[in-house]
């Protein structure tokens, strides 16, 4: 792994006391790749890289580890002090509904994680309510209706009815049954699409949620900027949750995502069932991410 | 990358980015520049239009290695029923890309017959009836919870009832890392197989544009559970290049048969080789 690549490159620079600028050239040369191969962004990558040498140039050599397993110990520090500190509290608001909007490109995830999200909340001792706002995708109401069965979680829609306003008539649903917590489930879009982008500015307009959770793919390449950038800045939201966890991809996109967002990833999708939902661990994806 | 300039290191680190940026991926990214490198020093070469050029015939000539002749016409085939069976992993686009193709068969005046058999994801069936509406197919489906070998199994006996042309197998997405599931998907094959002798005739795997070096993985794994014949990368209208099929053409020798290009009916459309690549360095 990671230690053992660097080990044989320090292995040509012999009984060096400090880390110079030379011997870790060719060492962050195999990190950069590491990172690329780990899906990490082309220039989140680069900069990470600029970070790392500043910390790492003009160190001591620490005699208990090898200088290979030093620099490993300064990437995978900087690593987890990019990812945040720890997994960040979801915002509540003083008077119900709090609301929850979930957004994101087609695929990611949304509606699977909007049932994971219900049932997280409901087993905290709230109520929650599952909003059918995409109207564009075949049985998309459908399969949120489905989900709230499976999980006997309400389920609000109504025909005939634009995603705004539909987002407007669940939360005065809410406010007469009872339900404190009103998620979202709004169709995937592209982060090119003016229109679609449009229309969530104006969902968050009309109702003014108070999280915004962006869901991106884990396996998502090097494109992941491009939409968390977008979706920023039309919606600065508040949090990311990075689904299909439960494969083998790396998961550099959260480095990606987080390093030019600033925004905590807050869960994990670990699979396709309602309960398969993790908060997100700083220091376990960043052991993902270097393999 | 811009004209009047000099091929220096600065230009080949920026079309090192462009092609890594495009999830090309770090080997075959540094192997384009390196034969770049040779063959910048060996003819001496000053234009950075002609080295733009070069990058393209390479990656095109990588692509289409991947496409072998005899593939050549998707829709010239002798079987009927023609099966084809679509795979991969979760929410890349299968059940959409399966509405497009039942309807491109239709327009073509064939008669197409869909079978749900992703069985488990939550209205999964729905959507797939819906698509068959808009295709004009016909749709075999079970109660959710099937054996999706079943509904396959049961597809087969309905088009030969009714002398159905072609029949298309919707299969649940599913991670390659899943070992029960794999399996699952190797079953829905076999069951396939035993009831029609070389069918599936053909099984797409579909990849979503935006995926990074796991689409290796995920080839990895699909191809030994199933002979993958052709790959449709879909959600080509985003902004992702889809760069990783070419180190999977170059690879694995499955051709890219069908691009995604939208939600719609109508975007499906066959893959250009030299079209794909032009939109690498758009
Ligand atoms: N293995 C795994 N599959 C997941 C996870 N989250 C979602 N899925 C699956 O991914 C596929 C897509 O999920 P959806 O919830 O429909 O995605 P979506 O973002 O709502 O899709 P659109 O509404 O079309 O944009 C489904 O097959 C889900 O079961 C996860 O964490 N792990
Ligand atoms: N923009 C765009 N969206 C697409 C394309 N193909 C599919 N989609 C969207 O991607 C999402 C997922 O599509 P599905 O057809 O449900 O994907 P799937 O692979 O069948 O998903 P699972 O069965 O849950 O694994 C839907 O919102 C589709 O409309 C495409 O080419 N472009
Ligand atoms: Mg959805
Ligand atoms: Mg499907």
């Amino acid at each position: 792994e990671l230690s053992r690549k660097l080990d044989s490159v320090f292995k040509k620079i012999k009984g060096q006391g400090k880390l110079s600028e030379d011997n870790i050239k060719e060492a962050l040369r195999d990190v950069r790749r590491v990172l690329l191969e780990a899906d990490v962004n082309f220039r989140v990558a680069k900069k990470f890289i600029q970070a790392v040498q500043e910390k790492a140039v003009g160190r001591e050599v620490v005699r208990s580890i090898t200088p290979g397993q030093q620099v490993v110990k300064i990437v995978y520090d900087e690593l987890s002090r990019l990812m945040g500190q720890s997994a960040a509290d979801l915002h509540f608001s003083n008077i119900p509904p709090t609301i929850f909007m979930i957004v994101g490109l087609q695929g990611s995830g949304k509606t699977t994680f909007v049932g994971k999200l219900a049932k997280h909340l409901r087993s905290k001792g709230h109520t929650p309510l599952m909003v059918a706002v995409d109207i564009y995708r075949p049985a998309a109401v459908k399969q949120l209706q489905t989900i709230g069965k499976q999980l006997d979680i309400s389920v609000f829609f109504e025909e005939n009815t634009n995603p705004v306003d539909l987002s407007k008539k669940a939360i005065s649903f809410s406010r007469h049954n009872g339900q404190d917590c009103v998620i979202l489930d709004t169709a995937g879009r592209l982060h090119i699409d003016r229109a679609m982008m449009d229309e969530l500015v104006e969902i968050k307009k009309t109702v003014s949620p108070n999280e915004i959770l962006f869901v991106a793919d884990g396996m998502t390449g090097q494109d992941a900027v491009k939409a968390a950038e977008e979706f920023m800045q039309q919606l600065d939201f508040n949090g990311v949750v990075l689904t299909k966890m439960d494969g083998d991809a790396r998961g550099g996109a959260a480095l990606s995502i987080k390093a030019v967002t600033g925004k905590p990833i807050m869960f994990f999708g670990t699979g396709e069932k309602f309960d398969a939902l993790e908060i997100f661990h700083p220091d376990r994806m960043a052991s993902r991410i270097l393999g | 990358v811009a004209l009047h300039r000099k091929i220096d290191d600065d230009l080949l680190e920026e079309i090192e980015e462009i092609l890594i940026t495009s999830d090309i991926g770090v080997d075959t990214s540094l192997a384009v520049i390196e034969n770049l490198r040779r063959r910048v020093s060996r003819d001496h070469l000053s234009d950075p239009a002609k080295l733009k050029s070069l990058i393209r015939d390479e990656l095109k000539m990588l692509l289409d290695g991947g496409q072998n002749p005899d593939s050549a016409d998707f829709f010239s085939f002798s079987q009927k029923p023609y099966i084809i069976m679509v795979v991969g992993v979760n929410g890349t686009g299968k059940t959409t890309t399966i509405g497009k193709l039942a309807s491109l068969f239709t327009r073509g005046g064939k008669k197409v017959m869909v079978a749900a058999a992703d069985t488990f994801r939550a209205a999964a069936s729905e959507q797939l009836e819906i698509w068959a509406q808009r295709s004009g197919s016909q749709i075999v489906q079970q109660q959710s919870g099937a054996d999706p070998a079943a509904v396959a199994y049961d597809a087969l006996d309905a088009a030969a009832a009714r002398g159905t042309d072609v029949v298309i197998i919707d299969t649940a997405g599913r991670l390659h890392t899943k070992v029960n599931l794999m399996a699952e998907l190797e079953k829905v094959n076999r069951v396939l197989a035993n009831k029609i002798e070389g069918a599936p005739h053909e099984t797409l795997l579909v990849l979503d544009a935006t995926v990074g070096q796991n689409a290796k993985r995920q080839v990895e794994e699909f191809s030994k559970a199933v002979d993958l014949t052709g790959i449709v990368l879909t959600k080509l209208d985003g902004t992702a290049k889809g760069g990783v099929v070419i180190g999977i053409a170059g690879e694995f020798n499955i051709p890219v048969r069908f691009i995604g290009i939208g939600e719609q009916v109508d975007d499906l459309e066959p893959f250009n080789a030299g079209a794909f690549v032009d939109a690498i360095f758009a």
